[in-house]
């Protein structure tokens, strides 16, 4: 052990243990975390090769390996509640991604959520066993977080009660989705429903994109890898143009919209239902923020109680650079930051929970607070995080910008979050779209529930700027 | 109108309260500048446009304050004293750090006057004092494993160099003592110069 940091842990004034129970929740959570963690640490399978030194080809090869036998070892394990999927998994991958990843993640929930029982019941099963690889393919090369603008068409043909998938310009080729390359033979396309001659919409459609068994792409499916990307080089993000391909009318997500056989469209409760997978997604993201700017955070300070470098007095041995003020300022509020993110992650996943439920019973109300909340924190907390983890490589000196720190790792798979589910300036103006309305409906006598209610109070004027 | 709580930069409920107003604020500011654009005959979504830069400022007060209460709130949870005293350092940290980020939406809202961002400013530099030597224990209680971290720098053991040096000899280009490319490029050239 290094000298330093054992006089750095022999000094502390608090037990350490203590605070990761409160991080994990309870003394209880972090010995069963630490359990299935040793599980993954425990299994020489697991220790790879360093990556680093691999090309891309052999990076996506070795994380679908690791994948394939992730997924084995978890089912022997019978691991199957969700935080415990997701501690099993990060200690696998490390700073690195999955390639399925969202085949367990957005593409299970969004069948699990926006099917109708009877399509829960026939595809859920299959995506279980990994028999259908999916993926969740919304983006597409021209348009992004504005859903509207997406151009890919689901045309409904009452005659065969079929419905065309259609690419019909360039920009609407699907571009970006993780697994779509190569990996996923399914995937949950959201398209612009026409039926009875009439736009209704965005809506998802499961659509098989690659034969079961042969895994060649199906007739009028052109797909594959988008090429190399700043990180995320074990995903095989992909391209996917349909060329008038037919789907059945159950392929069509049915939970809330439906399209009835002769092609009669019946309305959702709320058109915000459909995108129920990106909020998941988003509240997620800011628990992310928190992990990946604690590792950022660990790396850098660690290496600051270890690192010596010029001198505070002269003629006195070179000090730790953590004794420098500057390293402090750089370095201390971003540790502060991680702890806070942390707690706001905790809070935004109770808080989906809580109202997802609510909104199975059928409680729609604190839908809107949901979304705005889980935009403008997802928005939030990764541009700092993103800057953050920037900042503690640049802390660590020279080294830092060595792949061997883990900081490039960290930062190049944390810093797409900025712009996948949903650009973050657009994020933060929906978050202010709710935020204005909020206001205007107080003004209006309303009264206003949840994080904004302190708009009741500006409203009846009880709230003024007051010098301290 | 009246009088606001905010009173003291060391008191948290105090700084959230801040924090509120000041998202009250810029949220009524941004909100009655798009309509009064509305109002004088622009369209709404050339007014949306117009002021998106404010209502993205306004977004991130609101974020910004729901982070601050919310780890404030956590506080109350804990039990353990030391652990307590030194969450609330840090929570008193981020809460003074993001005033010194943002000074200019304090002062113009009239919530701080110059000379307490001064204070603001000398109170967190005490606080990194009083978090220096809690430093590695406090990332230690984020519990990540090396394999998580996946870094030489950041090792739990802290026997970087030894590390460094040990990782830079698997480098592909260490595979031979003469890379290839040197007879292939640089040699011929030699002997032509």
């Amino acid at each position: 052990m290094n000298p330093d940091l054992s006089r750095e842990r022999a000094t502390a004034s608090f037990n350490p243990e203590t605070i990761t129970y409160i991080l994990d929740g309870s003394p209880e959570k972090t010995k069963r975390r630490r359990e299935i963690e040793n599980l993954v640490l425990s299994d020489p399978f697991f220790q790879h090769e360093d990556p680093n030194f691999l090309s891309r080809s052999e990076r996506y090869e070795l994380a679908i390996k690791k994948s394939a036998y992730m997924v084995g070892k978890m089912r022997e394990h019978g691991i199957a509640d969700p935080e415990e999927i997701y501690w099993f998994k990060r200690t696998v991958l490390g700073s690195h991604v999955d390639p399925t990843g969202l085949h367990w993640s957005m593409f299970s929930n969004m069948l699990a959520n926006q099917g109708s029982p009877s399509q829960v019941q026939k595809w859920l099963p299959l995506a279980n066993n990994m028999q259908i690889i999916g993926t969740y393919a919304q983006t597409e090369m021209g348009h992004g977080t504005h859903l509207r603008g997406l151009e890919t068409t689901a045309t409904y043909d009452p005659s065969t009660q079929e419905f065309i998938l259609n690419s019909p310009t360039v920009s609407s080729i699907k571009w970006w989705p993780g697994g779509l390359g190569k990996t996923s033979n399914h995937a949950v396309v959201l398209a612009q429903l026409y039926t009875q001659g009439e736009c209704k919409g965005l809506h998802a459609f499961i659509v098989p994109i690659r034969k079961l068994g042969t895994h060649e792409p199906v007739p009028g499916v052109e797909v594959g890898d988008i090429g190399p990307k700043f990180g995320f080089d074990e995903i095989d993000n992909g391209f996917l143009k349909f060329d008038k391909v037919r789907i059945p009318r159950d392929c069509m997500l049915m939970k809330y919209a439906q399209v009835q056989p002769d092609g009669t469209y019946i309305k959702p409760v709320s058109d915000k239902l459909t995108y129920g997978t990106m909020v998941f997604i988003r509240s997620m993201i800011v628990g992310d923020s928190a992990r990946s700017l604690s590792r950022a955070s660990t790396i850098a300070i660690r290496y600051s109680a270890v690192r010596h470098q010029s001198e505070i007095r002269v003629g006195e041995p070179e000090p730790q650079i953590m004794d420098f003020q500057t390293q402090q300022y750089k370095l201390f509020p971003l540790l502060a930051t991680a702890y806070a993110f942390h707690f706001v992650g905790s809070y935004m996943s109770e808080t989906y929970h809580r109202i997802t439920g609510d909104i199975q019973q059928g409680n729609l109300s604190e839908l809107p607070e949901l979304h705005a909340l889980s935009a403008g924190l997802k928005a939030f907390t990764t541009w700092v995080a993103t800057a953050g983890i920037e900042e503690c490589r640049m802390a660590c000196g020279g080294h830092g910008y060595s792949r061997c720190s883990g900081i490039p790792d960290i930062y190049v798979t944390f810093t797409p979050s900025c712009t996948y589910e949903g650009e973050n300036t657009v994020m933060m103006l929906q978050t202010a779209r709710f935020l204005v309305k909020s206001y205007t409906a107080a003004l209006s006598g309303e009264r206003l529930s949840g994080m904004v209610s302190y708009l009741n109070d500006v409203s009846q004027q009880r709230v003024q700027p007051q010098p301290l | 109108a009246s009088r606001s709580s905010v009173t003291n930069i060391n008191d948290l409920s105090s700084l959230v309260e801040a924090y509120k107003q000041r998202a009250a604020w810029l949220v009524v500011e941004a909100a009655k500048s798009f309509q009064t654009n509305v109002n004088r005959g622009k369209r709404k979504e050339d007014a949306w446009n117009k002021n998106s830069v404010d209502l993205v400022r306004a977004s991130e007060a609101h974020c910004h304050y729901v982070v601050v209460r919310l780890f404030t709130a956590k506080l109350s949870e804990i039990l353990d004293g030391a652990a307590h005293r030194i969450l609330s350092s840090l929570c008193l940290l981020y809460a003074l750090h993001g005033i010194t980020r943002n000074t200019g939406d304090f002062l113009q809202t009239g919530l701080l006057s110059t000379s307490q961002i001064d204070q603001v400013q000398q109170r967190v530099k005490d606080l990194l004092a009083v978090i220096r030597p809690n430093a590695v224990a406090l990332v230690d209680a984020f519990d990540h494993s090396d394999t998580q971290l996946g870094s030489v720098l950041g090792r739990y053991d802290g026997n970087v160099y030894e590390n460094m040096f040990e990782w830079a000899k698997k480098s592909p280009l260490n595979k031979t003592e003469v890379h290839e490319s040197f007879y292939k490029y640089l040699k011929p050239l030699q002997s032509k110069l």
